[in-house]
This record gives structure tokens, C-alpha cells and sequence, in this order.
């Protein structure tokens, strides 16, 4: 059996592709074998692993456009125990090229089930939209994880995500779960973090009363604190632990890391 | 005459709201007329300035959908010498609603006109995409400020960003102009923020040579600060002017405007 978790957050820059990066890299310290599945025309996950996103060498893009292809000629291991299949900016035309296509919104699932159980954890960064790769990534997902900044601004956007999530659980994936949300760039100091922080726990604690892919999700903690070294890893193709491993952005996806697969042991 | 400025970045979550807010806030407190113009259909700069987004009562969405409307008739004045053409979420179906239309690009620049000389500054908050509201902003617009970070994957959208200004250059307004890059959100502790303004300083210095709209664009300064204070105010539909004066966030927007009023005066 398999993890297969979409990190989604229609608002930009709000720590998906870090945490898809570095909480799969604590996954693989763990020993576990764990692939990222990059989903975004920005191809910042790609990049973030070092790979150079002029080198054309088989993407999501050609997965998605030709279902006969074999997605295991496509995932390469770029960390010791970390797979990628990887994304280019061919990806943004794939919603255009795609409108059509009946059988749009289940390509992906597809090219993951053709990978079968080879990794056990599989990590889906998505673009900052709620667009067709966004959706696939919800179609072939067991549970979603929401990277957000504990911030005002960003408590706005999250109705319009649960609204996503529910519709496609309700017309297509019916066991599709949230899991919770990962609070990123976090700034614990002040009141005003505080104050959404709370307002994000008991949003989740009424939760519980429904009857929804949200019932039981939760602030994932610790939250991962805001770290220069985090912004600084992806320009060397590095993930945190390569980097700084005694950064506070190493502790705070290690533990991040730990949670995840502790839970899927233990459940 | 009017200085008429998009504020556009297809990244999200960048500073293109904090910065419209608060650099609008800053022209008025010098004493001049500043329109703020919300293309975002999270309305952020709308919820940013005090007004309730569920509170319909006329909005960008109806002036681009019935050119026959008044522009004078939505704008409103929410702070001492700043007015706010508002935003509400129906603005995310105006893509899809106009695509057919062939003067769709073209009537934001038509509602402007309709307001006149009114406003001597008129700032443009721009959606964090490449599509229709960001594309009419550049119509109609004279001039582009890009708000970023200065972060490695900050700098992989310019090169899709620059090219969408010299799209627009090209086609409808030959008279757009790249003024500069705000930086926001600035930590400039580190070497890594020093080496991506470094690249962007070097970038901005080779396109002198260049016949294109950023010929002569900079990187403004001083930078803008990380300060909470500024991810606070929005919650009170402050600006950071009313809400901490004396912040770090304040004297940086005060700056800024201070840049954008004083150039103007001396063009
Ligand atoms: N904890 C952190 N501390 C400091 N910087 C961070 C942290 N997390 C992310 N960043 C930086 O913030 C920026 C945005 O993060 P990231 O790219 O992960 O967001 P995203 O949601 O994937 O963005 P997009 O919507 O563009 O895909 C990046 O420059 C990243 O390096
Ligand atoms: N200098 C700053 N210091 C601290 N927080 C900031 C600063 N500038 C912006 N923020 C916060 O960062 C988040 C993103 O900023 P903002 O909304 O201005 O970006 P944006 O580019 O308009 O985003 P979007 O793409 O969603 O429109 C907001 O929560 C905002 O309050
Ligand atoms: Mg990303
Ligand atoms: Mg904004």
C-alpha cells in the first residue's frame, strides 16, 4: 500500500514545492522509499533537485500527452532513495492540449498506477491553481496535505481549496481525505500568528462534527519556521538535510517527515 | 497627466497587494490623488483597504462585463485621498466571459479613460497570472513595478514575465515601460539575498544596451523590509500607516512613495 499525498495551495508561494521537496527527502532519511511527482510548469521541484530544466529528457509532459509511454522509463532516483518525475514547461500547454480529452482529469492516476507499488510514498507538487494538474493530482490522491502561511491573507483562500477538494470527492474520489495543513514560513512570535493559528485549530476542531474530506484533518506540528537556509538549498540543487542538516529548517521537515510516516505506521 | 502603474508579478504571494496598498497610502499621505485599481479576483487589496468583499455594490467585474457603466459611479474614497475601484470574486469569471469578445483586452483602458484626469497617481493590482486582467492592466498602464523576492526561484519567473510586457510593448502600447522591481519581504542579512540582487543589478545594467520596455527599469530602494506588521494590517483593513506608523514596514512604503511621487515631478 501506498501514501499518495498531493501538497495543494491555489495561493502562490506558500511553501508547496519546499515542503514537497524536503519532507520527501526526511521521508527517504527514514529510509522509506519515496517518489515527488511534479506537477507545476514552473518546474521549481525539478529544479529544486538539481536537475536542469533545459534538459529534455521525458516529463510529466509526454506521460500525460501519450498514456501508452512507461512512466518507469521517466522517474530517475536523484537523491540516494528519492525518485522524481519531473515536470518542464511544456506542462503549461497541457491544460489547452488536454480540453478535450474525455479522459483528462485521470490521466495521472494512471501513469501512477502503471508505476504500481515501487515507491511508497509519492509526494504530487502542485501549481498554484486550481486548474486540470491541480485536479489530477486530486484524482489520483488518496490525501491532500495544505502547505499555508499563518497569515490573513492567506485564511482567505482556503474555503475556495476545501470547495475543490469536495467536489472532486464527491464526483470522483470518494475516499480522497485531508490530512491537514502544514504551516510554513512560520513566524511564531506574534500575537497575529497566534490569533490564525487558532482560528485554523478550531475551524478543524467543528470539522469533526461533518461529514467531509476535512473531518479529520489537523495543523501538522511542529510548524516549519521561516529559515533563510530553505530559500537559499534550491539554487545548489539541494535539499535542506545536504545543505544545512543542523538548520532549523532540517529539524522542522525531519520532524514533519517523521509525523507522516509514523502515522501511516501506525494506522 | 497621470502616472498610470501596473503592479504585476504572475507569482503568487510576492508583495504585488502589499505593495499597491501601501505605496497608494504612502502618495496620499504626500498629498496626492491615488486611485487603487483591484484586478484580483481574491480582492485582497479591497479586503486590504477596509471594505467587505461580500458587500456587492458595483466592482470591476461589472464595469469590464457592461462598458456602458459608469466608472465614476463605483470608484470610492476609503481613506483620506485614496480611492479604490474594488474587486469582488465574480471578477474570476470575467476570462471566461469576455473570451469571445475582441475588444476584451482593451476595456479596462477604456473604464480609465472614463475617470479622466481625476487621479494623478492610478495603481493597478494585478492577479497573480499571465491571463486577461493582467494583460488588460498592461494595456492600459504606462508603466510596470514588479514586486518580488530576492530568492533564487523568485528570479525563474522573470524571463516568462519580461516577455508578456513585450508582448503587450509589441502588439497594443508601445509606450509601456518597465519602471523597476520592488523588492519585498527583503532579508538582506544574508549572502544569498546579496547575490540575487546582485544578478538582478547586473540584469538591469546589461538591458541599458537594449531596445526593450525595461531598458531602463531599476531595482528600487531601499528594499522593503520583512515586517509583520505589514502581514497584520490587512486583517484590520488598515494601511500600515494607520496601523504602526513608526514600523519598519511604514518608513520603507514611505520611501518608496516618496521614489515614485519625486521621479515623476522631475520626468
Ligand atoms: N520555511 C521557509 N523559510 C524561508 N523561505 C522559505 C520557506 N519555505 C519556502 N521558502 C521560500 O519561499 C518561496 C516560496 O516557496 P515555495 O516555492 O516552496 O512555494 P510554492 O507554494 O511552491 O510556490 P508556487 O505557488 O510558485 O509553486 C521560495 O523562494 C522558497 O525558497
Ligand atoms: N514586507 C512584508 N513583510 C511581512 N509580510 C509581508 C510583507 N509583504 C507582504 N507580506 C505578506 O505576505 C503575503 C503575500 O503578500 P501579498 O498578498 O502582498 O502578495 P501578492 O503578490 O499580492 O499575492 P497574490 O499573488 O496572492 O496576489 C501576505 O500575507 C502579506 O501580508
Ligand atoms: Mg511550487
Ligand atoms: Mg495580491
Amino acid at each position: 500500500p501506498q501514501r499518495v499525498i498531493a501538497l495543494m495551495n491555489q495561493k502562490g508561494g506558500v511553501g508547496k514545492t519546499t515542503t514537497t521537496v524536503n519532507l520527501a527527502a526526511g521521508i527517504a532519511r527514514l529510509g522509506r522509499r519515496v517518489l515527488v511527482v511534479d506537477l507545476d510548469p514552473q518546474a521549481h521541484a525539478t529544479l529544486a533537485l538539481g536537475l536542469d530544466p533545459s534538459e529534455i529528457s521525458g516529463s510529466m509532459y509526454d506521460l500525460l500527452i501519450d498514456p501508452s509511454l512507461d512512466p518507469n522509463q521517466v522517474v530517475r532516483e536523484v537523491k540516494p532513495g528519492l525518485w522524481l518525475l519531473r515536470a518542464e514547461t511544456d506542462l503549461a500547454a497541457v491544460e489547452s492540449e488536454l480540453a478535450g480529452a474525455p479522459d483528462r482529469h485521470g490521466r495521472l492516476a494512471k501513469v501512477l498506477a502503471r508505476l504500481g507499488d515501487a515507491y511508497e510514498f509519492v509526494l504530487l507538487d502542485c501549481p498554484p491553481a486550481l486548474g486540470l494538474l491541480t485536479v489530477s493530482a486530486l484524482v489520483a490522491a488518496r490525501e491532500v496535505l495544505v502547505p499555508m502561511q499563518a497569515q490573513f491573507l492567506a485564511l482567505q483562500g482556503v474555503g475556495k481549496l476545501l470547495e475543490t477538494v469536495g467536489l472532486v470527492a464527491r464526483e470522483v474520489n470518494p475516499r480522497l481525505r485531508v490530512a491537514g495543513v502544514v504551516l510554513c514560513m512560520f513566524d511564531g512570535q506574534t500575537t497575529h500568528t497566534q490569533e490564525v493559528l487558532a482560528d485554523l485549530e478550531s475551524f478543524f476542531t467543528e470539522a469533526r462534527k461533518s461529514q467531509t474530506p476535512w473531518q479529520f484533518a489537523r495543523v501538522y506540528r511542529p510548524p516549519v519556521r521561516r529559515n533563510i537556509k530553505l530559500a537559499e538549498c534550491p539554487s545548489f540543487g539541494q535539499t535542506i538535510f545536504e545543505y544545512a542538516p543542523d538548520a532549523a529548517g532540517a529539524k522542522d521537515y525531519a520532524a514533519l517527515a517523521e509525523s507522516v510516516v509514523s502515522e501511516w505506521d501506525s494506522r
